[in-house]
């Protein structure tokens, strides 16, 4: 059962700490905020006041003895790069710490962090990328010259099951996901997703397709 | 050709501001410090030094013309609702609005933002659900309680062959890939992708698997 500790409770910390223990693990969190400490009591395993970048508070709260600490310190840099230090001198297996810059990054790899996460900086790519798609699902590169592709029912496989398409040897491309469309009954349009298709699944014209294979298959398809 | 526009030039901002325009994106970047300005000026279409709250400022600097308008604007609330408003008001087809809390989320979409992003938030949940799959190496939520997720290959497929683990029934997920490592004749390592999977292909240590499945079929198959 993996301990984790996070360390700096702004709103990325608070969203680690609550949703690690959504999911049943077990989470110290920590602040030299007494109002933050307060705010995530009732939704963690412990939550701790104090400051993390002394090495004693580390080891008194136990810190030390936990599997992966997460270090969300935001603006303080100096105390996010002590406390990330410290960590790793007392023997933490994974500190993962954040970082606002790549100087930050370097140097927080370079005293032994584990990971780096950037979260401002991660989200502003991948927002980026799903707006030249129209949605996320349109297109996500995987590698060589593979992606992930969204597509509207090709007319040659309306009415038809998706086993007797065998798109494996027809196309090179693998459906791993229908999108099916309908209609409530308040007139709202509704969406069920079928991320492990059925073979005997008819298409019909409002159905997406989810695809995945090399660009120049995915393109005759789509044709 | 989809005209964008970021307002709020933090580091959300920049770096949606800049992912677009590496993209070959046409992208207005704006903020009311210049600093921010001249440190994204070359990086992008046409930055403008501007407080985006006022009505005149937006229709002088043809804001209100682009198609996707992303208010990153962080700490200051009202500047954020302000000009999220005045977009809507200008007839802006796509406003996207940054929030810090689910209030400020719906005070945003009832004021007319088509879409709400919160990176902090969104990353703290992304990072908390890869750290509890720990054989998940990324993690691509889907809709719908789905995602897409590459793991390392689980113990019980060794040296079996994908036909005979009927992964569909078992695990009701779907493999949408599998990724082969090896080593060149350098010593380097390789990597083959296979977005079509062979139901021969044999699994090995070195295998990651690409699956698309439920949040929870994923964690049993992942544990
Ligand atoms: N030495 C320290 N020990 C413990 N907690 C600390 C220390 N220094 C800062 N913190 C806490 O870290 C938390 C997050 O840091 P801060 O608010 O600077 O980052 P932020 O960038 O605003 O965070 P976010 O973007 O996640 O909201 C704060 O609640 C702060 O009290
Ligand atoms: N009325 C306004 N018009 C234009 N720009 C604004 C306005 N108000 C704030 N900004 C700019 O928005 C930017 C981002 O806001 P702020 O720094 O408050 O957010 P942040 O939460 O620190 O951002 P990040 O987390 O993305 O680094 C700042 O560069 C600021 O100058």
């Amino acid at each position: 059962m993996t301990k984790f500790a996070v360390i700096g409770l702004g709103m990325f910390g608070y969203r680690v700490a609550v949703t690690l223990a959504e999911r049943n693990a077990e989470v110290i969190a920590v602040d030299k905020d007494p109002r933050k400490v307060e705010a995530i009591k009732d939704r963690v395993t412990l939550a701790v006041r104090m400051d993390s970048s002394i090495e004693e508070n580390l080891i008194a709260q136990g810190i030390n003895r936990v599997d992966s600490v997460l270090v969300c310190i935001g603006e303080n840099f100096e105390a996010n790069l002590l406390t990330t230090v410290l960590l790793k001198k007392l023997g933490v297996k994974q500190v993962i710490a954040r970082a606002a810059n790549d100087i930050q990054s370097q140097i927080l790899k370079l005293v032994g962090a584990d990971r780096i996460v950037s979260p401002e900086d991660d989200m502003g790519k991948r927002i980026a990328q799903n707006l030249l798609m129209s949605s996320i699902l349109d297109y996500i590169p995987l590698t060589n010259g593979h992606s992930l592709v969204q597509i509207k029912t090709p007319s040659s496989f309306l009415h038809k099951k998706l086993r007797d398409l065998h798109l494996r040897d027809q196309f090179k491309v693998n459906v791993v996901a229908i999108k099916e469309h309908g209609v409530d009954q308040d007139g709202k349009t509704t969406e069920k997703i079928h991320s492990v298709p059925d073979p005997n699944h008819i298409f019909v014209e409002s159905d997406v397709l989810v695809v995945v294979g090399s660009n120049s298959d995915i393109e005759k398809l789509a044709r």
